[in-house]
């Protein structure tokens, strides 16, 4: 769910 | 992180590069839009306010810094300094982009992950990004011929978002609860902007001549 969450791409 | 982002980020890095390149070597910059230059910067400025609240990774952290240091760079480079900024094509470079950014902005205020001003201003950045190479396909097409170093940071700045492209397919199905659509269907309009350019270097590719956009 984080991952989704979090803008972790540039 | 899987492959296709890696590439995409790299793509992007090498466009970014050639570009750098392309400056420095020849102390020009006729074929570039300051333009999109210019939104460039703005999409990389409003993308990563997250920069120094969310810490995801080193190498996000220094592409992130990358990126908005090379934009600005570049944008200064073109309007000060005094051998480059000569080789300007300032009136060819006459794409009204502020329309983009107005265009950005009201859409990213209607759709949007949630309504916090983080989440409009990375939508924003994720719209403009798809409109920011108009100015750039613009003034290629208006001065006809391309150079090469010119050619490849366009290639290389269309072909990182196909990558990415690949990255969310991939995720899609990797992981639960991926949705990426603004992201996903803003880069598809993205790469699809680069069609017809992609068509007449890959047509100058195989001909190995030099890459003419039609007037």
């Amino acid at each position: 769910k984080a991952s989704s969450k979090v803008k972790d791409e540039l | 992180m899987n492959i296709f982002r890696f590439a995409g980020d790299m793509t992007h890095l090498i466009s970014i590069l050639v570009l750098l390149l392309k400056i420095y070597a020849t102390k020009s910059c006729s074929g570039i839009s300051l333009k999109t230059q210019e939104l460039y910067a703005l999409v990389f400025l409003t993308r990563y306010l997250d920069l120094f609240t969310d810490f995801i990774s080193v190498y996000n952290t220094i592409m992130k810094l990358v990126f908005i240091a090379s934009s600005l760079a570049v944008v200064c480079c073109m309007r000060m300094h005094r051998v480059v900024r000569r080789s300007y094509d300032k009136d060819l470079d006459t794409f009204r982009h502020y329309f983009l950014i107005l265009a950005s902005f009201v859409l990213a205020l209607l759709v949007n992950e949630k309504f916090t001003f983080q989440e409009i201003f990375w939508a924003f950045s994720i719209y403009l990004e798809a409109l920011a190479i108009l100015p750039q396909l613009v003034l290629l097409q208006r001065s006809g011929n391309v150079d090469n170093l010119t050619g490849q940071y366009v290639f290389f700045l269309g072909a990182y978002r196909a990558f990415y492209i690949l990255n969310w397919i991939y995720r899609y199905f990797t992981e639960q609860h991926f949705s990426r659509w603004i992201a996903c269907v803003s880069g598809l309009v993205q790469t699809v902007l680069y069609a017809d350019f992609f068509y007449y270097y890959f047509i100058s590719w195989k001909n190995n001549a030099k890459m003419q956009l039609p007037a």
